[in-house]
């Protein structure tokens, strides 16, 4: 494992843990897409078919284990929980997420390395991951007062698909025929989907101002 | 030689 591997997946961890706890201790998910995170769930749990059946490390097996945890447990507390629940924006939250999966679906059946009912799962995930953000973006641009543990929950998202590239290049160069060209391509998307999010929060971050995305 | 796998990642 690389640095950048090991900082992207901190970086996705620390997303992660910023969410749970706006969620767990402060009670709300205001500004939080409950359409990303059901996205983010089916995400996971498509990737991870093979978290009982290949053995990789100790490493990975924990840390499908939190992002499957923390992504069911994140949509539940959304959906489930009291205090929770009334936080939601759910007027605003209007992205009709369901109708990125069966586009995603159909690219992976059509374009995967495999055609094995794992691996076509596998590519899904990845297409799925790389559009997954789209509603909580169009949440940003509507959310009129962007809370900070928001904007970072976000930015770590974003910091941990760049360093995953990063980690990409790195592998390229010191693993010989290391060519993936479908979660290179897929991951490059979910980056820069990113952009205008980064620009605005650097922006906002230099100039010392709250975080506001033009609409 | 086998092509490297990319499943080792998250």
């Amino acid at each position: 494992m690389n640095i950048f591997r090991l900082a992207g997946d901190m970086t996705h961890l620390a997303s992660v843990l910023v969410l749970l706890l706006k969620i767990h201790t402060i009670k709300s998910c205001a500004g939080i897409s409950l359409k990303t995170q059901e996205l983010f769930a089916i995400v996971f749990a498509s990737r991870y078919l093979d978290i009982f059946t290949d053995f990789i490390s100790l490493y990975n097996t924990l840390m499908k284990l939190i992002f499957l945890g923390s992504s069911f447990s994140i949509v539940w507390y959304i959906r489930r929980h009291k205090l929770v629940r009334r936080s939601y924006d759910k007027d605003q939250d209007t992205f009709r997420h369901y109708f990125l999966l069966l586009p995603c679906f159909i690219l992976a059946l059509l374009i995967n390395e495999k055609f094995t009912f794992k691996e076509v799962m596998w590519t899904f995930s990845l297409y799925l991951e790389a559009v997954a953000i789209l509603p909580q973006l169009v949440l940003l641009q509507r959310t009129k007062n962007i809370d900070n543990l928001t904007g970072q929950y976000v930015f770590l998202l974003g910091a941990y698909r760049g360093l995953y590239i990063l980690n990409w290049i790195y592998r390229y160069f010191t693993e010989p025929h290391y060519v993936h060209w479908i979660p290179w391509i897929s991951g490059l998307v979910q980056t820069l989907l990113y952009a205008d999010f980064f620009y605005y929060y650097f922006e906002s971050w230099k100039n010392n101002k709250k975080l506001q995305l033009p609409a | 030689d086998e092509k490297q796998s990319n499943h080792d990642e998250l």
